[in-house]
């Protein structure tokens, strides 16, 4: 669905043959508006448009550019608008990098999830196992949630139904788990460890210690932050202590499938640095997707 | 010195900021700043504090909607659908209700209404437990609304005064899952007249924009009576409820603040405008 701000900047400059500062500087405005109502944070859509208003008044001007493959075509000031506004969108959310970090052959990697409350990580702690069969390797689930209520049962559902193992020891901490968790995973020869654990708040001291604690006990490949799509100017504050104290590898925006614009994506990338790796697009174990820049770019700005 | 009228728009600005790191929407802000521009105009205020007063002000008076009474009313027994997207906080949430129906010496049935997700009847399970309420669940892939029915009917058998049905997380955008909850409601109409007294829409206060949406696809199936704002006690404000309030008329009836039985308390509008000006 085309928001307001997106639609109303392009009428605005539409059939004219020239672009001067003044338009371009309303038609941010109304790109301002669509960032916002897209969840954006707020001082990510400041250096947005800052970025934007730099370019446009330069080129805007111009009616005909050079495409990707090299070749002139003529544009209207407005287009040419709009293709400023995706391709800078586009280059801020890039680049690709789905890849997660995988040791070589006969060595454990290990991915672990983190991220708030019923962001998704377990439902995609068992698709990444689905996503590593489907690369002919070996995953091991660790149930590291002890807190929840049905934490473990719930990953063991999901490692049934792939026929993934999954490593449990009652009354264990969480980074003795991990410790444990690829111990079991060198006798069975996996040669992936996923590590699901417990939703927390940034701001929670203890919990957030006890990240740092699984993550120097058994220095997983890839920590990775698990968004709720629907977020909205939390994202922020939240990437941003994540990334802080665990050095995040990439992210992972989930429920991606419903109508949430997703700016969380641009802001996560934009104060952190890092890539998002995948997007979550339903709740079945196969609904995993690698990020692509271009969809999504175009959901943000509407 | 600064005109008033230069004074106002610095002031806006960091008014601005405020209203939208609060996820408060483009449009609730413009109609807040309008307001407060109309009695700023009509009292020649302009300081930065008078003004950032009658925000304050006029969100305290959006918000302060009248909440009908929760957990009682209906029936016997009362009946109350939870609702709402993925991840929201259903659960955990009716595992707190059902504690503090169970604290007023009442009785309350717990309907295990998600049979869809991995060791979601586990997970409901532990909270009766700890609530002290009765669980009826149905098998893997029940239909929700059977099991519901069978909730009920045991309420009626055992004289309980509060049934509080659990549903499947849902967005709103999937049709036919949204025609699955308008089912579940018909079938508690079947089971008891009038029922459900009571459809609380749980959204999580770290939701943005989207959180409008899934109050207005709600309200619009299964009609919601209140909402249960959930996650408070992180750093999100949930100020996407002023809009909901001011646009759909629906009140915040609870709040929830961690994730133990403790963690819930009704909603109090002075308190809400508090955490998200100071
Ligand atoms: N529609 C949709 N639902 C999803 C997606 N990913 C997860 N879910 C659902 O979101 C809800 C929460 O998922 P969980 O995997 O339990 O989230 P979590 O982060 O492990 O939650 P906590 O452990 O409590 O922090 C469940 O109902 C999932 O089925 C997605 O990509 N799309
Ligand atoms: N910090 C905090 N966490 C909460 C609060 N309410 C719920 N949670 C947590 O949010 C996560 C999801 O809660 P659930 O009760 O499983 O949510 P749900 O809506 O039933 O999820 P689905 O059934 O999968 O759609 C759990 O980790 C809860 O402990 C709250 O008020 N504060
Ligand atoms: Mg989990
Ligand atoms: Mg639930």
């Amino acid at each position: 669905t085309v928001s307001k701000g997106f639609r109303a900047a392009k009428n605005r400059l539409a059939g004219k043959t020239e672009i001067g500062p003044e338009a371009v500087d309303e038609s941010l405005r109304d790109i301002r508006v669509s960032l916002l109502e897209a969840d954006v944070a707020f001082e990510v859509v400041k250096k947005f448009v800052a970025r934007v208003r730099e370019k446009a008044i330069g080129e805007v001007v111009k009616t005909t550019i050079t495409d990707k493959h090299g070749r002139r075509i003529r544009v209207t000031p407005s287009d040419h608008f709009v293709k400023i506004c995706h391709d800078e969108l586009e280059a801020l959310m890039g680049p690709v990098d789905a890849t997660l970090k995988l040791k070589p052959k006969g060595q454990v990697s290990g991915v672990m999830m983190v991220g708030l409350q019923g962001s998704g990580k377990t439902t995609t702690a068992g698709k990444l196992a689905n996503y590593f069969l489907k690369q002919e390797k070996k995953p091991l689930l660790v149930a590291a949630d002890i807190y929840r209520p049905a934490a473990v049962e719930q990953l063991r559902v999901l490692g049934e139904r792939l026929g993934v193992p999954v490593f449990f020891e009652p009354d264990t901490s969480p980074p003795e788990l991990a410790k444990k968790g690829y111990a079991a995973a060198r006798e069975k020869r996996c040669d992936v460890v996923i590590i699901d654990t417990a939703g927390r708040l940034a701001i929670d001291e203890q919990l957030m210690q006890e990240l740092e604690a699984i993550k120097s006990a058994v220095a997983p490949d890839n920590v990775v932050l698990v968004v709720d799509a629907m977020i909205g100017q939390d994202s922020v504050r939240t990437a941003a202590e994540f990334d802080r104290r665990l050095s995040l590898d990439g992210f992972i925006l989930t429920k991606l499938d419903g109508d949430a614009r997703g700016g969380a994506a641009l802001s996560i990338k934009e104060v952190t640095g890092k890539p998002i790796k995948f997007l979550g697009m339903g709740e079945a174990l196969d609904r995993l997707e690698e990020f692509r820049p271009d969809g999504l770019a175009s959901r943000i700005l509407g | 010195g600064a005109t008033p009228k230069q004074l106002d728009e610095s002031v806006l600005g960091e008014l601005e900021e405020i209203l939208f790191t609060a996820d408060i929407g483009v449009r609730t802000a413009a109609n807040l700043v309008e307001a407060a521009r109309e009695k700023a105009k009509r009292n020649e205020l302009s300081s930065a504090d008078r003004l950032k007063s009658v925000i304050r002000q006029e969100v305290e008076r959006i918000v302060d909607l009248e909440a009908p009474k929760s957990l009682e009313g209906g029936g016997p027994p009362h009946v109350v659908m939870v609702v709402g997207v993925n991840g929201s906080g259903k659960t955990t949430t009716i595992g707190k209700l059902a504690a503090k129906v169970s604290a007023q010496g009442k009785k309350v049935v717990l309907a295990a209404g998600d049979t869809f997700r991995a060791a979601a009847t586990e997970q409901l399970d532990v909270w009766a437990e700890r609530a002290g309420a009765e669980l009826v669940k149905g098998k893997e892939d029940a239909d929700p609304a059977s099991v519901v029915f069978d909730a009920i009917k045991r309420a009626k058998e055992t004289g309980a005064d509060v049934v509080i049905a659990d549903t499947a997380g849902r967005l709103h955008t999937k049709a036919p899952l949204m025609e699955e909850l308008k089912k579940v409601r018909r079938v508690m109409d079947k089971a008891v007249p009038g029922a459900p007294h009571e459809v609380l829409l749980v959204l999580d206060a770290t939701n943005g924009q989207n959180a409008i949406q899934q109050a207005k696809q709600f309200q619009d199936a299964v009609g919601v009576t209140g909402i249960a704002l959930t996650k408070l006690d992180g750093t999100a404000k949930g100020g996407v409820i002023i809009g909901i309030c001011d646009e759909l008329r629906i009140p915040v009836a609870w709040v929830g603040v961690g994730e133990k039985v403790a963690d819930l308390r009704r909603f109090d509008p002075k308190e809400f405008v508090s955490a998200l000006f100071d």
